[in-house]
């Protein structure tokens, strides 16, 4: 459902160069629950974002759902990105002066789906996150690992076929972190997305079919955790 | 160092009232080396918060390096802050428009420390959290465990009394979160630093003197971790 050929991105600062990432080859089978670890700044982020249409490379090429996307112009990639990919941000980017719930209905407005419909589905979503109690507060009003939690349902909420999550544990307490995993689990399970996670946390990993290990923007090793 | 008595913070939201911190009595020794952990909402950030003077409490006293902070004006406050407290936020807050180096030096200038030394004990900050090779960059052109390494920076340069950080491993690899720890260790016991971190790490957790946890705004156990 993802492949990458030769993937790179190449960022210029004034005379030197960072390679965020690589040359990357990379294939995701639909259904496949994936994690991606390696050392802060081996461009994990990146590859996420390249992969999820939110940003272009510098060379390369990025094949999402039989679509090769590096070759659409610009101005085509938000839709792709809607239709096909729940994204997690590894810093949230909730929308401040929205409440939870408004902030996890978008999707499903520019999904076309109906005011009622939105407003079902957007407190089911919170509610899986475990935020029932709190649809009405605004991002400065909810904890970090709440806000978190919200990032996740708005990316859910819309049953992607490819759920990409950037660290998506990060703010939370194990028993917490434990819960957003075995939702991800189900999803994948009977909704057959596709979930690629982004994690520091090797709980998680080990909870994952696969676990492909970035060093210096290049895949340096892979592994499949033994399976519980 | 630190006490607090009948600490509480309760927000009002309509008709309903969430005690975010319910009673907290807590005391740190000078030179202490803590951590506070607990559920996602328990009330961690509002206890630091509380703690380094960036919020007032509904009711309750806060002393700080004995100074009974919470009888203070609150046009007093800023400048406790930052004679006294270093302060890792849980979302970073870099100032986007400047460099790791300048937002690493902004501590050192509101301390009227001259340019030449500024820059230096910025840059040494820098290259203490692994990030020597970034003073350029701005917070967009970083990884997210990057801008955690800047505020970690930020927070320690001026050799705080007391250095209060909010998850300030959530977004690192196991590696270098480890080398955040050890630095903190370090100014624990070359510089006397006070240190006070909430994590969800248990791993973080394990290497400090005293564990406190929380639940729904009040500690409901302690405890002290093996020495290694
Ligand atoms: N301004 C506010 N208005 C209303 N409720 C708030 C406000 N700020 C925080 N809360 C609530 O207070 C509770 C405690 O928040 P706090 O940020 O201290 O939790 P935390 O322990 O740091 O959680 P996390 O581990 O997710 O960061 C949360 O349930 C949150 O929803
Ligand atoms: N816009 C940019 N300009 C210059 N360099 C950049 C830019 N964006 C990212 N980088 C660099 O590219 C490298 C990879 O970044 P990326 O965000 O993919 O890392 P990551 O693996 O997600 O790290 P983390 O675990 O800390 O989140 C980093 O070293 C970063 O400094
Ligand atoms: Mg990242
Ligand atoms: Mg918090």
């Amino acid at each position: 459902i993802v492949e990458t050929v030769e993937l790179t991105k190449i960022y210029k600062m004034g005379p030197s160069e960072i390679r965020a990432l690589d040359g990357v080859n990379l294939a995701i089978e639909k259904g496949e629950f994936l994690s991606v670890m390696g050392r802060s700044g081996s461009g994990k982020s990146t590859l996420l974002n390249l992969i999820g249409c939110l940003d272009r490379p510098t060379s390369g090429t990025v094949i999402l759902d039989g679509v090769e996307v590096t070759r659409l112009p610009k101005g085509k990639l938000p839709q792709i990105r809607r239709e096909k990919v729940g994204f997690v941000f590894q810093q949230f980017n909730l929308i401040p002066t929205l409440t939870a719930l408004e902030n996890v209905e978008l999707p499903l407005r520019y999904a076309g789906v109906s005011s009622g419909e939105r407003r079902r589905r957007a407190k089911e979503a919170l509610e899986q996150v475990g935020l029932g109690d709190r649809l009405g507060h605004r991002p400065m009003e909810l904890s970090g690992g709440e806000c978190q939690r919200i990032a996740i349902a708005r990316a859910i909420v819309n049953r992607p076929a490819i759920l990409l999550a950037d660290e998506p544990t990060g703010e939370l307490d194990t028993h917490t972190a434990a819960e957003i995993i075995d939702l991800m689990h189900e999803l994948n399970r009977e909704a057959g997305v596709t979930v690629v996670i982004v994690t520091h946390d090797p709980l998680v990993a080990s909870r994952t079919d696969r676990i492909i290990y970035l060093s210096d923007g290049r895949i340096v090793r892979e592994e499949k955790p033994p399976t519980t």
